[in-house]
Parts: C-alpha cells; sequence; structure tokens
C-alpha cells in the first residue's frame, strides 16, 4: 500500500458525506445503497463513522460529473478515467467525483459502482494507489462483489496504517463493528448513579448508561438485564444522549451529539441523520432528553436548561421555543438527563433523582432515586 | 504482431496523455522540460508505468504496456502530487 506524501488523515471518527448530485444510470435509491456499503467497508477495519448529511458542505462531498467540472482533472468520457476522489484536507479534501460519462450499475453490465466508490474512498481516506494487484487501491477497475465484501489485506495494512484497527470483544472472533472492549456495568445502585437517556420501546422500557442499558417490562421489576448497546444497536454510536417512542407509529428515535437514528423496535430504519432537520438552531450541537406526549402529539426536546416543543403530526417545531424548563415544570430542578412518559405522569431524571410529575397538576407529586427504576 | 503506422502513432499518443496524466509530478516538472527533453523523459515514465504494474521494465510501448494503458481507470495520479 501507499500513502500521500505528507500522509494527510481526518483528524476526527465521525466524518460526513452528501450525495450533491445523482447519476442517470441508477435510481437515487442505489447509489445511496452503493455509497452506504462502499463506506462500510472502511469503516469495518478502522474506527472510522460515516453520517449522511442533506444539506450545506460535508467533509466527503460526492457527485458525478461530466469533462471539465473545475477541480483541474476533467473527466474524458466514456471509458478511460472513470472518477477521482481528494486526500484528506479542508475544502476539496475528501471530495469524490464519477465520470458521469460511464454507464454506472449495481451489477457488472456497466462500471460497478460500489467497486469504484470503495477504492475511491479509499484515496478520500488518505490512501494512494498500491501496486499490489489484488488491492482494492490498484488503480485499474476490476469488479468486486459488493455483498459480503471484505477489504483486502494491503488495504487493511494501509488505512489501519493511518487511523489504526477497529478493536474487537476480547475472547471473540475478530467481529466487524463490534464495540471496542467489553464495557464495565455501572453500578446503578450507588447513590450518585444516573440515566443518559430512558425510553418505552415496544411494552419495555430501555434505561442508558454509558455504553450498557437496561431492559424491563413495564409493570415488572424482576428480570431487568443490561447488555451492550452495539450488540442490540449495531449501528448505534456505543452511547446514547436522548431517546424517545412514538407508539401509535412503532418507531424510535436516539440521539447522539448532532445526529439521530431511527428505529422500529431495534431494527435500524437507514444510515443517521441530522437533529437539524427538526429545526434545531445551528447551536444546538446536542440533545439531552426527549420525551413524547403521547395525548399531545408533541415531543419535548431538553437542551441545557431549556426545552423546545416539536409537533409531531405536523413535523415542525413549535413557535415561541425554546422555555425554561424550571419555569414551566416547577418543582423540577437541575439538567433534565432524561425523561420519559407513563399513565399521564411525566418522569424526570436528572442526576440520581428522579421526578414525577403529574401534567394535570402541573406539579411535582413525588422524587425518588433514578436507581429504584432498576430495581435498587 | 507488427502495428500498422497510424496504429503505432495513435499508441503513442494515448501514451503520452496517460503518461502525462498519471506519472508526471504536476508542479515539480515544467512542461517546457518535458518538451525540450522529449522521448528521453517518457521513456522514463514508461519504465515507471511498467515498474508499478508489475510489467517488464523494457520503456517500450510493447503490446503488455498498450493493454495497462487501455484498462480503465480510477483518475487520481499514481505518482505522489
Amino acid at each position: 500500500y501507499r500513502l500521500f506524501p505528507g500522509e494527510p488523515k481526518w483528524k476526527k471518527n465521525t466524518l460526513t458525506y452528501r450525495i450533491s448530485k445523482y447519476t442517470p444510470s441508477m435510481t437515487p435509491a442505489e447509489v445511496d445503497r452503493a455509497v452506504q456499503m462502499a463506506l462500510q467497508a472502511w469503516s469495518s477495519a478502522v474506527p472510522l463513522s460515516f453520517v449522511r448529511v442533506n444539506a450545506g458542505e460535508a467533509d466527503i462531498m460526492i457527485s458525478f460529473e461530466t469533462g471539465d467540472h473545475g477541480d483541474s482533472y476533467p473527466f474524458d468520457g466514456p471509458r478511460g478515467t472513470l472518477a477521482h476522489a481528494f486526500a484528506p484536507g479542508e475544502g476539496l479534501g475528501g471530495d469524490t467525483h464519477f465520470d458521469n460519462a460511464e454507464k454506472w450499475t449495481m451489477g457488472t453490465n456497466g462500471f460497478n459502482l460500489f467497486t469504484v466508490a470503495a477504492h475511491e474512498f479509499g484515496h478520500a481516506l488518505g490512501l494512494a494507489h498500491s501496486t499490489d494487484p489484488s488491492a482494492l487501491m490498484y488503480p485499474t477497475y476490476k469488479y468486486k462483489h459488493p455483498y459480503g465484501f471484505h477489504l483486502p489485506k494491503d488495504d487493511v495494512k494501509g488505512i489501519q496504517a493511518l487511523y489504526g484497527p477497529r478493536k474487537t470483544f476480547p475472547g471473540k472472533p475478530t467481529v466487524p463493528h463490534a464495540s471496542p472492549h467489553n464495557p464495565s456495568i455501572p453500578d446503578l445502585c450507588d447513590s450518585g448513579s444516573s440515566f443518559d437517556a430512558v425510553t418505552m420501546l415496544g411494552k419495555e422500557l430501555l434505561f442508558f448508561r454509558d455504553r450498557i442499558f437496561w431492559r424491563r417490562q413495564v409493570n415488572l421489576m424482576s428480570g431487568i438485564r443490561p447488555s451492550t448497546i452495539t450488540s442490540s444497536f449495531p449501528q448505534l454510536m456505543s452511547n446514547v444522549d436522548a431517546a424517545y417512542e412514538v407508539a401509535d407509529r412503532g418507531t424510535a428515535y436516539f440521539f447522539k451529539g448532532p445526529h439521530y437514528w431511527v428505529t422500529r423496535g431495534f431494527q435500524m430504519q437507514g444510515p443517521p441523520r441530522t437533529i437539524y432537520d427538526y429545526g434545531f438552531p445551528r447551536n444546538v450541537q446536542r440533545i439531552d432528553a426527549a420525551v413524547y406526549l403521547k395525548d399531545a402529539q408533541k415531543t419535548l426536546f431538553f437542551v441545557g436548561d431549556e426545552y423546545y416543543s416539536y409537533d409531531e403530526r405536523k413535523r415542525k417545531m413549535e413557535k415561541d421555543y425554546p422555555k425554561n424548563t424550571e419555569e414551566e415544570f416547577s418543582g423540577v430542578n437541575g439538567q433534565i438527563d432524561a425523561a420519559v412518559e407513563l399513565n399521564g405522569n411525566i418522569y424526570f431524571f436528572s442526576g440520581p433523582k428522579a421526578y414525577k410529575y403529574d401534567t394535570e397538576k402541573e406539579d411535582v407529586v413525588s422524587v425518588l432515586r433514578a436507581g429504584s427504576w432498576v430495581g435498587c | 504482431f507488427a502495428a500498422t503506422p497510424r496504429t503505432s502513432r495513435n499508441n503513442y499518443h494515448l501514451a503520452q496523455a496517460y503518461l502525462d496524466k498519471y506519472y508526471t509530478k504536476k508542479g515539480g516538472h515544467p512542461l517546457g522540460e518535458m518538451a525540450a527533453r522529449g522521448g528521453n523523459s517518457m521513456v522514463k515514465k514508461i519504465k515507471e508505468l511498467q515498474q508499478f504494474f508489475g510489467l517488464r521494465v523494457t520503456g517500450k510501448l510493447d503490446r503488455a504496456t498498450m493493454d495497462v494503458i487501455k484498462r480503465p481507470r480510477c483518475g487520481v495520479p499514481d505518482v505522489a502530487n
């Protein structure tokens, strides 16, 4: 394998990508899928994850271009040069262009987009061309079957020289997407214990803390089991900031930093999205807690000492928000870490405390220890 | 197999464009210098290409070399830029 002079690489683990222009020879969904699989080929070998954005600038801008398209590397029509990509860096860095004059395909009747994209993303991550004919980073086109594809050894060595290996479970065979290590289970019964997020999911209540989550039947206190987040939600980040469920839609939403994931039960529904789709201002970088109010069909998002209200029916943020949490929910003190609605009450988790807030009385009617929810 | 003069000329131009695109360090070699030394610099680059692709290093546009030049490929140069 070869690296670029100066060995440019990305200095962060989460990269954004955006497909700004599509090709007529494939459906957008096919292009999305091929790009996602091509990125996954690399993220299975190194601790990098890729988040898709649909607007604005992304680290890796992807487009289909024709002829001279303004980056001093004009395309040359059918065959010849198929695509190119720029080494990691600002501006054009990481950007990947495909020659629109080619016939792109998901199969073999043309140039397989997955094959070429996987090669070009190697450049976008910092690899130059390899002299090893079996390598993905060998300069000439050679069809690679997308499903079950594993990076050849030469490419794994190259990319891990830049970003290090993606760690695996000790004692288990190397598993792609395995979480980095066997996380210790926090002792929820110690007095300072708190949660990162709490949500219903179907008939169960889930409590998230660090890399672990606990599942319990709503009306049963026994049988509460911890497991790692990544063992049930492999594509999720290893920990979660906030979560909520819209039960009548059978959909749950998990938040981490400026991104969120949608699931049906434990099944991921596509790649992560950006929280700005909700209409948050750009200065909001993460969500502390979220709770869906069934009757009102509104979701409250807690950020610092304020909260926003999102109308799930109209799918838009309500006006006149954010509002101050303590002013609107008297008796609830401190930053909200997690929240969930059950039987007409909202349960706010703040540090080691869990406030039971009666929405009719508009007041806190009891305060428990957060750990009592999981049997402490 | 003896190429016709026309084929030879086409191959030559194809190879020249290929070498300029993938085996020329931009900014390091002013174009004039390349023209001034003509074939010599081209032979050097043909050898570089043959070495990169694991072909016999002859400095000539033999059939194996032309096969590689005609194969669809990535637009990033093979030599550091």
